[in-house]
């Protein structure tokens, strides 16, 4: 995961 | 998304409504623990903040929203509606001990010091242990209807399934999620003992589910 990604999972 | 996804979430809704009827159809939350299900409603309540900020497809604002309204919904029934009926005596245990390390943690293991981060890493330490008062009144009663065991059977399915499409999403996209991953590992190793309980007692059609 880095920096500025969005959560998509629930 | 992927079919392990999907799945998973499949089985963390059929989880939540198999509890949320049962309360419903049988007028009582015995043998529930009602500090689970408000640890549950927290951890959708401080994971899906950005509800209203961030927008990724249809299917997950729909699903984020029916987790919320169904987590409180079962919370209302259990501590307003059928309070008279939730024995509290039974479900004892102490969540700070649960809430302490979880707050410690996620201010000290994070992706960014930012308030959104520190809640959503928040939300996936404390779904990890969220399901330890319920655990721990099954053992302290020594029985969980057979209908609870579904629940619970669901309910650890969903991380396992999530395991699998996290799996599934390192080889195919090279995402690797490191606090949803451990956080879902440990969670789902709490979930063992359980799923060989229900297999060799409740799957035999023994009814209730006594432990040993």
């Amino acid at each position: 995961w880095q920096h500025g990604d969005r959560h998509d999972e629930l | 998304m992927n079919i392990f996804r999907l799945a998973g979430d499949v089985c963390h809704l059929v989880a939540i409504i198999i509890l949320l009827l049962k309360i419903w159809r049988s007028r009582s939350c015995a043998g529930i623990s009602g500090k689970s299900q408000v640890l549950f409603a927290i951890v959708f309540t401080t994971r899906y903040l950005d509800l209203f900020t961030v927008f990724i497809s249809p299917y997950n604002t729909i699903m984020k929203v029916v987790f919320l309204a169904l987590s409180y919904a079962t919370v209302y029934l259990i501590y307003m509606r059928f309070r008279n009926t939730f024995n509290s005596e039974n479900d004892s245990f102490r969540l700070e001990f649960l809430l302490v390390p979880v707050i410690g943690l996620s201010f000290l293991e994070n992706y960014a010091f930012t308030p959104l981060e520190i809640l959503w890493t928040f939300s996936i330490f404390l779904e990890s242990v969220a399901i330890m008062p319920q655990l721990f009144m099954i053992t302290k009663t020594g029985e969980a209807e057979s209908i609870t065991t579904h629940y619970l059977f669901f309910l650890g399915l969903y991380r396992a399934l999530y395991i699998a499409n996290w799996v599934w999403r390192y080889h195919t996209e090279g995402f690797f999620d490191q606090i949803a991953v451990v956080s879902g590992v440990v969670q789902t190793i709490f979930y063992i003992d359980f799923f060989y309980l229900y297999v060799t007692k409740v799957l035999r059609g023994r009814g209730k589910m006594t432990l040993p």
